[in-house]
């Protein structure tokens, strides 16, 4: 892509992050996962889609009313054992590239 | 890795869950209610049941229901090296972009499943459509890119995707459902204040443009000023009867649009602009017959049309060029007409002119008649199908064929100045080898000789 996505790119590569949600109870759910944004990282704020918590509502995924239910739901309408993980990365400007130097090998999946 | 290896996952914990109030009143309105086609969606929950047919249409359940909301989370432990040096990340007001507009969306295909592969990978697309903070954009994105981000050209933050791919009718629309950030972030903020998380609130809001932190009427009023004069504002939906299709405004009172859209001549028909502008009705001057492989319909109207860009005619056709197909197929009336963007593919030619374009544009049913633009705004052509494989009945909307307005101007233009038929008659008997391009039954002039 040309010059003109430099910005987007950018902003993309800092904000963007992988969620993943799952039970850390004796029967372990999950995980589900999503991509999510880090909004702000000052605040260590997050967003990312509410599907991957649906599965650990107390109430049920049906909590999530698509009709004229409530517009939020606070964090204790999910299960204590729900885990949040957020995973992002380093970017693939300059400072990325340089960390690359030297290391070309298959990368393992 | 070739790749600098993402960081390890850090802990987070469940701040909220939100969703927007307007984008679900845009969702039951376009997607929900009465509307009869099957909607279908990829949702970012748990995956769907094996039963097919509890996963369609508006009363999906959980899945459906999870699709607009939104979880806010805080990172437990954010490093101060992360923190430090790293730019804010601005939210524009989706409404301030018009369609067409160029996106870009960063997210992961399949979620948590191979970071280091699939972590922040990006698809281009432009703003398709909008109903309110409801967004389409016809950027590719896969299952687990839900919550991903879509950025401006700028680098701002434009939306959220709700759902990266959509079905009607068992048809992929090759479009992604999108959820606009500030609507969202504003949702957001309220909600915290509801429970007390005043600092995060504020955190939220200021991330908010000034604009979008007010009413969203000031953002609707600038989407209108900037689309005035677009080039898609020359689109028009067209009804005939019970079937509707889409259009393109050439003059105050010509439209031209697909035989099978409005196949009778003398037929009456209702042509509504995309602007706010009253429906106008039409008469049916000339469609091709039902043998002619130029499925072409005009359209006189009985009043001007008002305030339409009409467009200009494209003199070259250059195969790879950006183009963009504007027409109304995916949500008719509900929603003004699409905009879908790709290159223009193929350019078949027959005796050195033009008889066939075939474009990547994102093309789905109703959107027949529609125009095909360059980048520049001037018009290639008509949309008149897309493609079907009929042993396997998969419909590919990216894949789509146009008759090229070099094929239909000179007799266009005798029309406008004279209101003479006879030229458009002549569409109806088209040379042999045009009617075998559009029978898709070419075959090379010479067969190919083998080189081993």
């Amino acid at each position: 892509m040309g010059r003109r996505w430099g910005p987007a790119m950018a902003a993309g590569e800092r904000a963007g992050c992988v969620v993943s949600a799952r039970g850390a109870g004796a029967e372990a759910e999950g995980p589900w996962s999503c991509s999510g944004v880090l909004l702000n990282r000052r605040a260590g704020l997050v967003l990312c889609h509410g599907g991957i918590v649906a599965p650990f509502l107390r109430a049920g995924p049906g909590a999530l009313q698509p009709g004229t239910g409530p517009s939020f739901l606070g964090p204790d309408s999910c299960r204590d054992d729900l885990r949040l993980y957020v995973q992002w990365g380093p970017g693939r400007g300059p400072r990325a590239r340089a960390e690359l130097r030297g290391a070309l090998c298959t990368p393992p999946c | 890795s070739a790749q600098p290896a993402p960081r390890s996952p850090a802990c987070a914990r469940l701040l909220l869950l939100a969703c927007c109030p307007a984008f679900r009143a845009s969702f039951a309105r376009l997607f929900g209610g009465d509307v009869p086609e099957q909607w279908r969606f990829a949702g970012g929950g748990p995956e769907p049941p094996e039963d097919e047919a509890s996963t369609s249409g508006a009363d999906e359940g959980p899945l459906l229901a999870a699709l607009g909301w939104f979880a806010l989370l805080r990172l437990e432990d954010c490093t101060v090296k992360e923190v430090m040096g790293s730019p804010r990340l601005s939210v524009v007001p989706a409404a301030s972009l018009p369609k067409g507009a160029p996106l870009l969306t960063c997210g992961s295909p399949f979620g948590a499943f191979c970071p280091d592969i699939f972590l922040n990978s990006l698809s281009r697309g432009v703003l398709s459509n909008a109903a309110g903070p409801l967004l389409l954009t016809d950027a590719r994105c896969l299952p687990g890119t839900e919550g991903a981000g879509v950025f401006s050209t700028h680098g701002a933050l434009v939306a959220l995707v709700a759902a990266p791919l959509c079905w009607r009718a068992r048809e992929w629309v090759g479009l992604s459902l999108l959820c606009a950030a500030d609507a969202l972030l504003r949702s957001a903020a309220l909600a915290l204040r509801r429970l007390g998380l005043q600092a995060e609130a504020k955190e939220l809001a200021a991330l908010l443009p000034r604009q979008a932190r007010d009413t969203s009427a000031g953002p609707q009023r600038a989407q209108v000023l900037q689309e005035h004069g677009a080039a898609w504002l020359a689109a028009v939906l067209v009804e005939c009867g019970s079937v509707w299709g889409s259009g393109v405004a050439l003059a105050p009172r010509l439209v031209l649009t697909c035989r099978h859209v409005a196949p009778r001549e003398n037929k009456r028909v209702l042509v509504r602009p995309a602007t706010k502008s009253p429906p106008v009705w039409g008469e049916v001057v000339f469609a091709t017959q039902d043998t002619s492989p130029y499925d072409v319909a005009v359209v006189k109207l009985e009043e001007s049309l008002k305030g339409i860009p009409f467009p200009v005619l494209a003199s070259y056709f250059h195969e790879g060029e950006d183009v963009c197909v504007v027409g109304f197929g995916a949500f008719g009336q509900a929603c003004g007409p699409s905009v879908t963007s790709g290159i223009l593919s193929a350019v078949v030619e027959v005796n050195e002119a033009p008889v066939m374009l075939q474009t990547t544009c994102a093309v789905h049913g109703g959107s027949s008649g529609g125009p095909l633009f360059t980048s520049s705004g001037e018009l290639l052509g008509i949309i008149t199908s897309n493609t079907r494989d009929n042993s396997t009945g998969a419909t590919y909307p990216h894949l789509n064929f146009s008759i090229p307005m070099a094929v239909l101007q000179p007799a266009l233009s005798q029309y406008r100045c004279t209101g003479e038929l006879l030229p458009l008659r002549e569409l109806d008997r088209p040379s042999e080898q045009v009617r075998v391009v559009w029978r898709l039954q070419r075959v090379p002039a010479q067969p190919h000789q083998s080189k081993l």
